[in-house]
């Protein structure tokens, strides 16, 4: 055990490290120096992809998700699709110690974790405004949408399910009878 | 995306990730960082690992949890975190992504899968070897 104690995380965030690092050498738990480090990386935004102002969804919001977990207990506390609250690494950690669950999900976790003490604030900036509006202009391109219509490969949304090919198929086979 | 672990002195190991998800998703599109086995796993007595990259396929393959299994059953972190890259290889040869592994002796590695925009994978270190963060980095 000569290696430890030590600190890993995806991704050159220096900060985020150092974070984590600092709350260890001070003797906070491995819980806090976990919920530190990613708590950093939320307030900085790290590379655009943590935190508030990240990742417009096709309506323009974005939304977070977090979980830690307690390797001593196998304990987690999750969250996913979390709205309105910047500090999601703090709403999972309150998951697991304020609930006997282990994953909340979207809208309602935004109300538990503004019972919970979280601050309830608009997670868009200009910068994600701007992402969406250039998705927008660009018709929606890239999509994760496939087998509806329009083309999803050429137009934004409203997307309807597309006959496929096998349902094609299928529907030929009925009709197709002496 | 960011995926953290820590281990104490004692041995005292925790896990946890934080993102904000893939851009343009479909509204309520969730990825595999919440996700426990997927985006990260703990276990004090074995080990913990985190995963990084397309949330939609690696969270099929609980890449933590395999990680951590294999770390428990005596693979060092840099082979177990290769065997939970090479996993999801099989069925999906160019996905993006990254796992770090961390074993109960404070030893690390890191593993990703070379993709388009993925050639080298770049993550932290902190331990007594230094006191300020160490930037480390493995070929994919």
């Amino acid at each position: 055990r000569e290696a430890l104690p030590v600190v890993i995380n995806t991704w050159p965030f220096r900060n985020a490290s150092a974070a984590a690092w600092s709350v260890l050498q001070s003797g906070g738990s491995v819980l806090d120096a976990v919920e530190e480090g990613c708590a950093r990386c939320e307030i900085e935004q790290c590379d655009g992809s943590v935190g508030y102002g990240g990742s417009p969804d096709e309506t323009g919001e974005t939304t977070l998700d977090a979980m830690i977990m307690n390797g001593d207990t196998m304990e987690v506390g999750a969250v996913a699709d979390l709205r309105r609250i910047k500090n999601a690494i703090g709403v999972a950690r309150a998951v697991m110690e304020r609930t006997d669950h282990t994953l909340l999900v979207g809208e309602s976790a935004s109300v538990f974790a503004e019972n919970m003490g979280f601050i309830a604030e608009d997670l868009t900036t200009n910068k994600s405004v701007n992402i969406f509006s250039q998705w927008l202009k660009g018709n929606c391109q890239p999509n994760y949408h496939k087998n509806v219509f329009p083309d999803p490969s050429k137009s934004c949304g409203p997307y309807k399910p597309r006959v496929t090919l096998e349902q094609r198929r299928r529907q030929d086979n009925m009709l197709s009878h002496d | 995306t960011i995926g953290m672990i820590a281990i104490d002195q004692d041995g005292h190991v925790a896990a946890g990730t934080s993102t904000n998800g893939l851009t343009h998703k479909i509204p309520g599109r969730v990825g595999d960082s919440p996700i426990v086995g997927a985006g990260a796993y703990a276990d004090s007595s074995a080990g913990a690992a985190a995963a990084t990259g397309d949330g939609d396929v690696m969270m099929r393959f609980l890449p933590s949890y395999l990680a951590v299994e294999l770390m428990r059953a005596g693979a060092d972190p840099s082979a177990a975190c290769k065997a939970a890259i090479s996993r999801i290889k099989r069925h999906h040869s160019e996905f993006f992504g990254a796992i770090i592994c961390a074993n109960t002796t404070g030893h690390y590695a890191a593993a990703c899968n070379k993709a388009p925009g993925l050639s080298q994978f770049r993550y932290m270190v902190s331990n007594s070897e230094s006191n300020t963060p160490l930037l480390k980095t493995v070929d994919c």
